[in-house]
């Protein structure tokens, strides 16, 4: 056949062989088939001087145009051990990430490495994360307010006010510090990050959250530079993970985000020394 | 505590809204950079300090590597023979993580405190990592044991001379496009 099975006692994933995409994961019960991929926004070059026309900047995410979905056939390597099993997936030159699974931990792991962006076309990249599960989520997904509770979103809708929404991406982003979450009457499927991004639910049963931006204008709204960090002569690089629970709708899935999201930030220190001075903790 | 007032008020600026969300200017951003990280490495003479009370060690090393993030680590590279990694978990609880520790490709033992070997495993070090410029090329692998941690651990690594004792990875599948390395450039 054409999969490709990774799998723990916990968590089986299945990939298309012949493209190296992830297809299917199963986990608490629960089985759903969800695609994983990279996508670019262009950043928008506009009119600084017209409100609703700006650049895309470091304020403001204004993407030009369409998403470019990286679904070609990808580069990848498995490794199968018994503590640990990784997908290490290259995607092109300048976007990489592993697929891990821990023996005992409940949850897969994206560990995603992107940049130094390249600009050598003229265009500022905004590069986002993109799961695409079959959920029939009703255009309904909720991100976490700073941590705490899930807040309710509703694509193109606000809580008091019929919007005018004339931006279809960023109109619909919210700030995503812990997680973002959605689901239908059967299963939920939430992403815990790492740190605050910008995220959302574009399309049923999809969830995106943003990576990484390298943008060439400035967007007028205060700190007079484009995002453009030149460390090193050729952008940043960033490394990061986003971890990804699916659950039954109806089990109180959120307890088992809770938990996860505690682990994620245990405060570790790790230190170092020679074994010729071996310690006894007291 | 003057090294762990710097470190406060360090967090104290990082909470600036501009330090948050990133719309601080680029020189601006260098200098946070530089301010957090010398108040880091004043604050791990803290954390030495606290670590020889904690054991019977009076002038214990205790390095910190503060590139774990590219999977880096001076110490391990320099020292990889007999290293003690010691964990502090300052939960009130004991916890779990997986310790990922970056090491040369040599096969390697881990023991806990009572000389009990630890399930480890090496993995690669995803290449695109290993591509980053300024990043030293000869730590290749990462160790990965599981450590469960009351309120500090200690784990020794030893090399070991077989290749019995090292639970090696099996590569089960393998597809590349070819690997075009992106090659360094000078500033």
């Amino acid at each position: 056949t054409d999969e490709l099975v990774v799998q723990n006692s916990q968590i089986k994933l299945t990939f298309v062989k012949s493209t190296g995409h992830l297809k299917t994961i199963e986990m608490n019960g629960v089985s759903e088939n969800i695609e994983q991929n990279f996508a670019i926004y262009k950043g928008a070059m506009g009119n600084n001087g017209i409100a609703q026309n700006r650049s895309s900047g470091a304020y403001i995410f204004r993407p030009d145009g369409e998403v470019t979905v990286l679904s070609d056939k990808i580069g990848y390597t498995v490794y199968d051990g018994a503590q640990v099993k990784e997908v290490h997936q290259h995607v092109n030159e300048w976007i990489s990430q592993v697929i891990r699974l821990y023996e005992g931990v409940n949850r897969v792991e994206f560990e995603w490495l992107v940049g130094p962006i390249p600009i050598d076309d003229d265009n500022g990249k905004e590069i986002v994360t993109r799961f695409k599960s079959g959920l029939v989520s009703n255009g309904v997904f909720f991100t976490d307010s700073n941590g705490r509770e899930m807040i309710k979103r509703e694509l193109n809708k606000r809580e008091y006010f019929t919007p005018n929404v004339t931006e279809s991406v960023s109109g619909n982003y919210y700030p995503v510090t812990a997680r973002i979450a959605l689901e239908d009457s059967q299963k939920r499927l939430a992403l815990l990050n790492d740190r605050a991004q910008g995220g959302s639910s574009l399309a049923d049963g999809q969830l995106e959250l943003m990576l990484h931006r390298r943008l060439l204008r400035d967007d007028a709204f205060g700190v007079s530079e484009a995002l453009n960090e030149t460390q090193f002569g050729t952008g940043l690089i960033a490394r990061g993970k986003v971890f990804l629970i699916l659950n039954e709708a109806e089990s109180k899935p959120t307890v088992a985000e809770r938990l996860a999201q505690q682990e994620i930030h245990l405060p570790f220190w790790k230190f170092f020394s020679s074994s010729n001075t071996a310690s006894v903790v007291k | 505590t003057e090294d762990l007032d710097e470190l406060r008020q360090v967090m104290g600026i990082m909470q600036h809204h501009d330090a948050i969300t990133g719309t601080e200017k680029q020189a601006v951003a260098r200098d946070y950079d530089r301010l957090l990280t010398d108040a880091m490495v004043d604050a791990q003479d803290n954390a030495r300090a606290a670590l020889r009370v904690l054991t019977n060690l009076s002038t214990g090393q205790f390095d910190s590597c503060l590139e774990l993030n590219i999977s880096v680590c001076a110490f391990t590279r320099e020292s990889a023979n007999n290293v003690v990694v010691t964990l502090f978990n300052p939960l009130a609880h004991p916890s779990t993580q997986f310790v990922r520790v970056p090491v040369k490709q040599q096969q390697y033992l881990v023991t806990d405190e009572r000389g009990r070997a630890v399930p480890s495993e090496l993995v690669p070090v995803p290449w695109q990592v290993l591509s980053i410029q300024h990043r030293p090329n000869d730590t290749q692998h990462e160790l990965v044991f599981k450590a469960t941690v009351d309120k500090l651990a200690n784990y020794y690594i030893r090399v070991l001379p077989s290749p019995k004792a090292l639970q090696r990875f099996e590569r089960v599948h393998s597809l590349r496009h070819d690997r075009n390395r992106i090659e360094p450039k000078d500033e």
